[in-house]
């Protein structure tokens, strides 16, 4: 069964979804992972403050600051089943519907891109994951992208 | 302000 497994996406900011498919009878059991960073205390006024309690971030000597980001996740499981044709014998019909699946208790679809083995989900394409690699790497990107902010920032 | 040192805490995932 080519849903089966966990399959993950990025938002090409500061989320990354895993989604994982399981068997459920005639359906599937979705479990949905948000993965995002988040700093473990406030960022520092960037000029600096006068008020200690609004920057609780751990402060170094000479003004300056280490940042910790801890990966954070909300969970939810939901389920995905096979569009049923209204003509079921239509094979037409059939061949429609063959790589989609009413996802979210029909709220939305996911479509499945034979080409590279991908899913499309609300604008955002999820890799299979065959390995750890998929995860880290898009962990990586999310870091970069947390750096980038604090270099915007400060 | 100065940002010396930016970690990461990825032991959720382990």
């Amino acid at each position: 069964n080519k849903y089966l497994g966990t399959w993950v996406g990025y938002d090409g900011n500061n989320v990354m979804y895993r989604i994982t498919f399981q068997e459920n009878g005639k359906e599937y059991m979705v479990t949905e992972d948000k993965l995002f960073y988040k700093s473990e205390k406030n960022y520092p006024s960037p000029h600096g403050t006068l008020f200690p309690s609004i920057d609780d971030s751990v402060k170094q000597t000479n003004n300056t600051y280490n940042i910790n980001f801890i990966l954070q996740k909300d969970s939810r499981t939901t389920t995905a089943r096979e569009i049923t044709p209204q003509n079921e014998k239509d094979d037409k019909e059939k061949d429609k519907y063959k790589n989609q699946l009413s996802y979210d208790e029909g709220r939305t679809i996911i479509r499945y891109i034979e080409k590279d083995n991908t899913l499309l989900i609300n604008g955002i394409r999820y890799k299979k994951e065959t390995s750890p690699d998929v995860t880290n790497d898009i962990l990586k990107q999310m870091q970069n992208a947390k750096r980038i902010e604090l270099e915007t920032k400060f | 302000v100065i940002i010396d040192k930016i970690t990461f805490d990825d032991s959720i995932l382990t």
